[in-house]
This record gives C-alpha cells, structure tokens and sequence, in this order.
C-alpha cells in the first residue's frame, strides 16, 4: 500500500491496490443523507434494523418475481433461498445488537457499564464492517463512514486492551473446567505446558517399544 | 502467578466480579455455581487422569463411571432445581458430553410430557432410577432435520394389541443418538404411525432395546456405536435397526395422540406442543454458543497476554502479543461476540419462560414468533461461535494445535451445534419463513 500510495506500480495479488489510488481521487464527496450515527449504539441498532429489513423486502420480492415466473411456489422458494438465509442472519445480527444495547440499560456499575458499552460499540461496528456492502446499498452508509468505522474500531481496540484479560477473567471459568494450559488463571503456561507433555502415554518409557520392534532391526539391516 | 498477567490485572478499569454477577444473574448465583464447582473439583471420585491421553474406550468407560456417581451424589446432595443440575452435570464433565445425556435432557423429559398418568407410574420411576435407562432415536441414517420424512413405521396389530417397529430400509436405521450404542436398554423411538391402513405421521413409542437383566440386545434388535466421530469420544452414539420388533399398545406414549385397542386413531389437541421443546432445546444451544464462544476467548486472551514474540520496535524486548492491533482484531471482537451471546442466551431463557407460561394457559400468540426467532438465533449464534473458536484457535499460533489448550477439544465438542437439533440452513430458512410472512 505505501508502494502504491506514492505511484510506483505494484504487481501480482496486490495489483488492485493501483486502482484504489484513482478510486479515492474519483470519488466525489458522497452527498447522501446518512442515517448511522457510529458513535450512537440506538442509532446503530436503528442501522441493523433498517438493513433487515431492506434484506427482508429484497428476499420477499424477489420470492414474489420467482413465483411470477414459476408455477410451483416450492421452486420459487428454493430460487431465492440465498437471499432468504441472508435476510434471516440480518434478522439476527439486528437482533443481537438490540439485545446487547438493551442489556446495557440493566448495568447500575458504572466501570462495568462503560467497558461493556465499549464492547457493544466494538460489536456495532464489527457487524457492519464485516457486511459494508448491505448498509452501504440499503443507504445507511456513506463511503467516508467507512472509513470513519474502520478506524473507530482501531479505537476501540486499543481502548479494549487494558481490560482484556478482566473481561475473560469476568467468565469466572476455574482452571480445572477450562482445562487448558495456555489459559491458566496464573499465567504460568509454559511450566504446565512441560509438565503436561511429560505426562502423555508416549513417555511412559524412556525408550518406546518400536524402537526394539522396527528401528534396531532396521539399523541392523542398513 | 506470571507477572504479565498480573500486570494485566491490575491495569484493569472495573470490578470483575461485578460483571461475573451479571453474567450469572445475580451475586447469589455466583456464590451458588462457585459452591457447586468446588464440590465436584474437590470430589476425588471425579479426579481422573487427563482424557487426552486415553483410549476411546478408556475415555467412554470413564464418563459412564463418572457420570454413575454424579446421579448418585446429585441425590445425595439434594440437588434437584434444573439449573443447578445443568450446572453439576456441566462441571462433572468439564463441558463434555457423556452417556447418559439423553438419559436425562430428553428420554426423562419426554416421559413427564408425552406419557400418560398410567404410563408414568409404570417407566418414570425405573427410569429416574436408572433400571430404565433410556435413549431419544430419532434421527435416522438417510434423515434429519426434516422430520416428516422419517421411516421408521410402528404399524398397529389390533389380533395382539401391538405395534409392530420396523426399519425398513438401510436409510431408515436411527443413527447418533448418544448413549444408544452400549449404554441404553430403552429409547423412545420415533415412527411414522400406521393404523387400519392410515399413515397418521410421526409418534413416540417407548422400545425395549436391551433385556433389563444382562443388557444383551433384545431379538429383532440391531443396536452398537456408529464409531470414532471428530469428538464426543465419551458418547457412544449409537445406531439402531428394528426387525419387526413387536411391543404392546401402551408403549406408545399417549398423552396426546391415541390409538384404541380396536387401533382407532384419536388426533392429539395440538400439533404445536413439540414445538415447546424445540424452542427449550435451541434456547439452551445459544446460551452453549456464549459458553463455548468465552471458554475459548478466556484462553486466547490470557495467552496472549503471557506470550512475547517478534519485534515492533526494532533492539526492543518481544512485546505481548496483545500488543499488536492484529491481535487484538482477531480476538476482541469475538470477546464482544461471547459477551452479546451470552446477553442473548439470557433473553432467550427468561422469554421461553415467560412463554411456556403463556401456553400453559392456552395462549399460543407469541409461540410462532419465538419458535422462529430460536431457530434463526441458534444457527446465528453456533455459526458465529464455531468460527470464533478456530480463530481463538490460530491465534495461539501453533500451541493452539495441542491438545493441552483445550481449544480443539472446545471446538470439536462444540461444532455439532451446527448441525444437531435442526441444521442451520434449514433453521435460517424457518425464519425466513416467518420473516415473509410478516
């Protein structure tokens, strides 16, 4: 990308990179209205909203062409079944986020309150980074926003990192149940890691059976 | 303790006990699941070596034992709400899946909700006692999600009062019930009802599969485990082939449904009582996504708070590898993820509640709703979970591939979620059902 940002053309899988250049220049200001306020989680949850539902009307209408075109309705069905499924995980996404925001309004701790709406916000955004292209064409977003999306999440990245580990300890998982020596509440997974290993069956003895059965005949013979 | 990680600890901005009081429900239920906890991973009866260096055998014949004394100590210890029982279980067996989970989520629960007054006295006492040990069959090998096109029949023979179960087909053997293949000598079998001549669809019979005194198969009975799978190695889910395996009128269950000893059929009330607890069951698998989601989040996170590798500026020390914003992308957004579901888990529990009240006073209004709702958010949240736990995966780099982290074991445990209690696609498309209706 920095190759590409100062003009020297760059080749193979990255060759599209050369194109972003003159698409940014292109790209007039987009004048649309907007609907997304990303700092606002109602006003995000309003966005996920509006997406099902354009997802929704799009999957029923072309249901309603199909079977304008076809005599069965179980054909029709089956032919728009792609829009169907992308319209019911929209349905879902929206209804995950208005839980998660709703949960919020339950939490009178206000360290807690804050760190979990951070954790929404990262959600939000996520959510519609990973699916731009719905909000951008249902026009709950402008070009400009997602760019503004992708380094808000930067954000709430770097400002996530301090209570990460508080956030999983949070689960309250003892050692024994998560069983794992990468995730041990002490930290001290290496020295497990050993002990672990030393235990497998395959060190029940210093030197394996297949050793006499297989690679001392072998050697002899070589 | 490693000093990063209690670095870590102490950069923290809010109380976690806090936030585990609300992720529990409330701070008595915290002290309550800790108390539970500590029971079991204190009970030397349920110390074992690690199940990762077992046999599958091995590890089979471990969770039967363990599961053995976890039904006795659970009387012992009085422990009766359903919750507290979800939990003992899920501590017990670390997550895992075992036997008798059949056993007690549904061949129990079905006998309380499908068998009638006369059948419970006869098989709900022997089966809380564990002389019925009992299996739900009804997958079949060629049939899944789409119930109504299972084969199995149970044909009625009004010159003996029986029925007569059979496979008619090699599509048509039950094929992954857990605890059907060594475990169980009863299942309740589902099969297409044929009486004077009609096919009334699908119906529940209970099936003797094994002789009560020595658990050899019965006659006609073709019963054993379906082999290794990509987990669940505790579970001996099991196939089942009936030839012609005859059983008397009242093993089928009645509550509802009913056929006359003159093998007249009587329609049940409500078709939509099934559909009760399908939403139970899909409610619980989004709580298992949060579940799943957050085991393997607490581990990815704590280790890369421990682990320092490359360099980002250039004669420095290794940084943690939470240092990088790479890292951080691949894994913070999924700890977002686990904490929504978890949010959502809670929804749904305390809405299938507040609607099994409802149908118990006939009020049937939102049922459609949520029995759309739970089929879209199961498969929402088991794809997502199932996803997120391979990048928890990969993001511990390569001592994410041993067995030691725990994290293929959560996966493997965990992936069947897309796929049992209705496939996900199919669960998308019921939704979607409901969605162009409205």
């Amino acid at each position: 990308y920095t190759q590409a940002s100062k003009g020297q053309k760059v080749s193979g899988m990255v060759s599209y990179l050369n194109e972003l250049q003159q698409r940014i220049q292109a790209q007039p200001v987009s004048s649309r209205p907007t609907v997304v306020d990303i700092n606002d989680l109602t006003s995000l949850v309003e966005a996920y909203k509006l997406r099902a539902a354009r997802l929704v009307e799009l999957a029923a209408k072309n249901l309603q062409a199909e079977l304008q075109r076809r005599l069965s309705k179980e054909d029709a069905w089956n032919q728009t079944s792609i829009d169907l499924v992308r319209a019911s995980h929209a349905h879902c996404h929206y209804v995950v986020v208005k839980m998660f925001v709703a949960k919020l309004g339950e939490v009178a701790d206000v360290g807690v309150h804050s760190v979990l709406s951070t954790l929404a916000l990262l959600y939000a955004l996520d959510g519609i980074a990973q699916h731009t292209g719905d909000f951008l064409l249902a026009g709950l977003l402008s070009m400009p926003q997602v760019s503004q999306i992708s380094q808000r999440t930067k954000e709430l990245l770097a400002q996530l990192r301090t209570n990460a580990v508080a956030l999983v300890d949070a689960f309250d998982y003892r050692d024994e149940m998560l069983n794992s020596s990468l995730g041990r509440y002490d930290g001290n997974v290496y020295e497990h890691m050993f002990e672990w290993a030393k235990k497998s069956p395959l060190n029940r003895t210093e030197v394996h059976e297949s050793y006499y059965k297989y690679l001392k005949p072998l050697q002899s013979k070589l | 303790m490693n000093p990063d990680i209690r670095k870590e600890r102490e950069n923290a901005t809010f109380n976690t006990d806090a936030l585990t009081h609300i992720l529990d429900g409330n701070p008595e239920k915290t002290r309550r699941r800790r108390e539970i906890e500590t029971l079991v991973i204190k009970d030397p009866d349920f110390q074992h070596e690690d199940l990762n260096f077992m046999s599958r055998s091995e590890r089979y014949d471990a969770a039967v034992k363990k599961s053995a004394q976890m039904i006795l100590k659970m009387r012992e210890y009085g422990i009766a709400d359903p919750e507290e029982i979800y939990s003992y279980k899920n501590c017990v067996q670390r997550g895992r899946t075992e036997p008798l989970d059949l056993h007690l989520g549904m061949f129990l629960p079905t006998l309380l909700n499908q068998a009638t007054p006369e059948q419970q006295d006869a098989f709900f006492t022997p089966a809380w006692n564990l002389k019925i040990i009992g299996t739900y069959a009804q997958t079949e090998m060629g049939h899944g999600t789409h119930i109504r096109g299972l084969e199995t029949t149970a044909t009625y023979d009004p010159s003996t009062q029986e029925f007569v179960l059979n496979s008619p087909t090699v599509t048509s053997i039950k094929w992954w019930p857990g605890g059907l293949g060594k475990t169980s000598n009863h299942a309740v079998v589902l099969a297409q009802l044929h009486t004077q001549g009609n096919c009334h669809g699908l119906h529940a019979f209970l099936v003797p599969i094994r002789d009560m005194s020595n658990h050899q198969p019965l006659p006609g009975v073709v019963v054993g485990d379906i082999g290794p799978k990509f987990g669940f190695d505790e579970v001996d889910n099991g196939f089942l082939k009936l030839e012609n395996v005859r059983i008397p009128r009242d093993y089928m269950l009645m509550k509802y449904a009913k056929v006359e000893p003159d093998g007249t059929y009587r329609k049940p009330p409500s078709d939509k009582l099934t559909y009760g607890t399908m939403v139970f069951i899909r409610s619980m698998i989004v709580g298992e996504s949060a579940r799943a989601l957050s085991k393997a989040c607490t581990i990815a996170i704590r280790y890369s708070a421990v682990r320092h590798q490359s360099e980002l500026r250039a004669g420095e020390p290794e940084p943690q590898i939470l240092d990088y914003q790479t890292q951080q992308h691949k894994l913070f957004p999924l700890l977002a993820t686990a904490y929504a579901f978890h949010f959502l888990g809670q929804f749904m529990s305390q809405t299938y509640h507040r609607i099994t009240g409802d149908i118990n006073q006939g009020d049937f209004s939102e049922l459609p709703e949520l029995h759309a709702l739970s089929a879209g958010l199961k498969a929402f949240t088991t794809w997502a979970a199932n996803g997120g736990i391979e990048v928890c995966r990969m993001a511990c780099g390569g001592h994410g591939y041993s067995r030691c982290s725990s994290l293929p074991d959560i996966y493997v445990t965990f992936t069947p979620t897309c796929t049992y209690e209705g496939e996900n696609t199919v669960m998308m498309l019921q939704t979607a059902r409901y969605l162009v209706k409205s």
